[in-house]
């Protein structure tokens, strides 16, 4: 546990005077290690180590804790701060509003878009999914399955239509139909995959959504940065939604992507069923990720 | 010409952190970063060579995975998180069966998940083979019991098995899967002849905090890594080979049926190392 292994670095370390350059040395190296093991990018962890010396380093110890609880709460409020500055909700002024769902091969879309529908169906909008995964087998069932669970209406795919007609025929059933809410759950895709990345831009071309969200696993590791990075340069990601964060993964992509690309936390998963859709709070992930 | 060597020669810091953008355990990664110049022995191979090779050692295998090593009627089980690829690998494994000449069935163990059958049954017909499946919601273990004893009455080779994904630090969902294993014994004393995990080469560090947990649940023979045709390197395969060493068996490259392919330590390192 990080903040034991803390307390032993700070141990020899009375409550007078700042916090020495050999002690803040010592103890940066155990959360330097901390973070790369929480899935935080070695880059991005450089740089971390950096600003909090800084900080560290100016500060007087305080008498009333220990230079070790001191010196987490410093590097605990730096992450902090880094994960909820961005802060922001989905946009939900137009109408209807659009959310476009994207992300790598099995990071929780189909089942966050449930979930959305779920939550936005409870707030009182009339809500309308688009089943643009026309490759994966089953995929448009999975969806239909969920919408039916929660009592909204699917858009699905005809036979040889492409993502983008589905899209421009879902925007206009949705435009005459009074949805005000509609979200596209895509098929799963790299980053590197030109061709797919293509069919994503197409698909934001006709739909002009408000809302375009990368979906990640809360595990993934130090690919998280070049993934948001691309897909934030080619179409342009407005939010993101960490999933399943029931399991044990520390989190450590969510500050990457973060620190790098800026795109704001809005929601996180934490579990299967269409309930299990929760806020997001910076302070409990980033103590989460310094474990 | 030494001269020239040098100024291309990549620092160890360039190295440490090319596994570390790996995905490699951080903890690995400086081990054999400060072991790497002793390795090299004033020999004339550069640091990145002999780093490959050092590597190479580590995932290095004895003998690769053949299906015609099972017995008669054998049962192979999928397991691993939510997903990391379970269902396609499943589907992958029985066409892979069926080019060797072995006449494979599939079983629908994930009765849980929308549509989590719905998609394996919708592979047996791209694939060419038989499904056993339950109704949704019904119980995992006897699905898993029926499809092996189809296996046996329709005098299959082979059943392979998709579970639900779960999360290893769910308790009930890893009683779940040990209650599958005793219904499988059932049936069949040996059954599972082979349980392998299925890890998404896109997870960092917790990929070893799942295999070691699955592993403590229900003893794993084997690993399959799946979407090595991403960015991602996988270097979490290296502190798994060491902590628990389970063979890694295949390797997915891809979202059809072909794209499964025999685990290569050679081409693994090569493509992690560029
Ligand atoms: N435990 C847990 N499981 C989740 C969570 N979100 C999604 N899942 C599960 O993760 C698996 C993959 O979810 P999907 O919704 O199919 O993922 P996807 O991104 O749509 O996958 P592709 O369409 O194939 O790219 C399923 O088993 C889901 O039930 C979560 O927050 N917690
Ligand atoms: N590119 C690529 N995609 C893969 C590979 N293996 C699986 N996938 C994709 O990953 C996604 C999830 O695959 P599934 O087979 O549904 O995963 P699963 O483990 O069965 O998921 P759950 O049953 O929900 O836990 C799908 O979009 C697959 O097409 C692979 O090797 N490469
Ligand atoms: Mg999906
Ligand atoms: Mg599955």
């Amino acid at each position: 546990h990080l903040s034991n292994s803390l307390q032993k670095t700070f141990k020899n370390l009375r409550g007078y005077g700042k916090l020495s350059e050999k002690n803040v040395t010592d103890a940066l190296r155990e959360i330097r290690l901390a973070l790369l093991e929480a899935d935080v990018h070695f880059q991005v962890v450089k740089d971390f180590i950096r600003q909090v010396k800084e900080k560290a380093l100016g500060q007087e110890v305080l008498a009333s804790v220990s230079p070790g609880q001191q010196f987490t709460k410093c590097v605990q409020d730096e992450l902090t701060e880094l994960l909820g500055r961005d802060h922001k909700a989905f946009d939900l002024s137009a109408n209807p509003t659009m959310i476009m769902m994207l992300g790598l091969h099995g990071a929780g879309k189909t089942t966050t878009t449930g979930k959305l529908a779920a939550k936005f169906s409870r707030a009182g909008r009339k809500v309308l999914l688009v089943a643009c995964d026309i490759r994966r087998p089953a995929a448009v069932e999975q969806l239909n399955v969920l919408a039916g669970q929660v009592g909204v209406d699917v858009v699905n795919p005809n036979p040889g239509e492409s993502v983008p007609e589905l899209g421009m025929r879902a925007r206009d059933r949705a435009m005459t139909q009074g949805y005000n809410l509609v979200i596209f759950d895509t098929g799963g895709r790299f980053q590197v995959d030109d061709e797919l990345v293509r069919e994503l831009e197409e698909l934001r071309d006709m739909v002009n959504p408000q809302n375009t969200v990368l979906v990640v696993d809360a595990a993934m590791g130090q690919e998280s940065v070049n993934v948001a990075q691309t897909f934030h340069e080619r179409v342009n990601l407005t939010g993101l939604i960490l999933t399943k964060l029931d399991g044990d993964a520390r989190g450590g992509a969510a500050l990457s992507i973060q620190s790098v690309v800026g795109v704001p936390i809005h929601l996180v998963g934490v579990g299967e069923k269409t309930e299990d859709l929760e806020d997001f709070h910076p302070d409990r992930l980033a103590s989460r990720i310094l474990g | 010409f030494s001269r020239d060597k040098d100024l291309d020669e990549a620092t160890l810091e360039e190295l440490e952190e090319e596994l570390l953008a790996a995905d490699v355990a951080p903890r690995l990664a400086a081990e054999v970063i400060a072991a790497l110049d002793k390795a090299r022995r004033g020999g004339n191979r550069s640091r990145r060579d002999v780093l490959k090779q050092v590597l190479i050692d580590q995932l290095a295998q004895t003998t690769p995975f053949t299906f015609s090593q099972l017995p008669p009627n054998a049962c192979l089980l999928i397991v691993g998180v939510n997903g990391s690829g379970k269902t396609t690998t499943t589907a992958k494994l029985a066409h892979l069966a069926l080019e060797e000449g072995i006449d494979p069935l599939m079983g629908a163990a994930d009765t849980f998940r929308a549509a989590g059958s719905d998609q394996l049954r919708i592979w047996a017909e791209m694939v060419g083979c038989e499904v056993v499946a339950g109704k949704q919601g019904s119980d995992a273990a006897a699905v898993a019991y029926d499809a092996l004893d189809a296996c046996i009455a329709r005098n299959r080779d082979l059943v392979v098995i998709d579970t639900a994904g779960r999360m290893h630090n769910k308790a009930p969902l890893m009683d779940e899967l040990k209650k599958i294993v005793r219904s499988l014994n059932k049936r069949v004393p040996e059954a599972p002849q082979e349980t392998w995990i299925v890890l998404d080469a896109t997870i960092g560090q917790n990929a070893l905090m799942q295999a070691r947990f699955f592993n403590e649940t229900i003893p794993l023979t084997g690993i399959v890594i799946t979407k090595l045709d991403g960015s991602s390197k996988a270097g979490c395969l290296f502190s798994i080979k060491k902590e628990l060493d389970v063979p890694i068996v295949f390797t997915g490259l891809g979202e059809r049926k072909e794209d499964l392919v025999p685990f290569e330590a050679e081409a693994f390192v090569d493509g992690l190392l560029g």
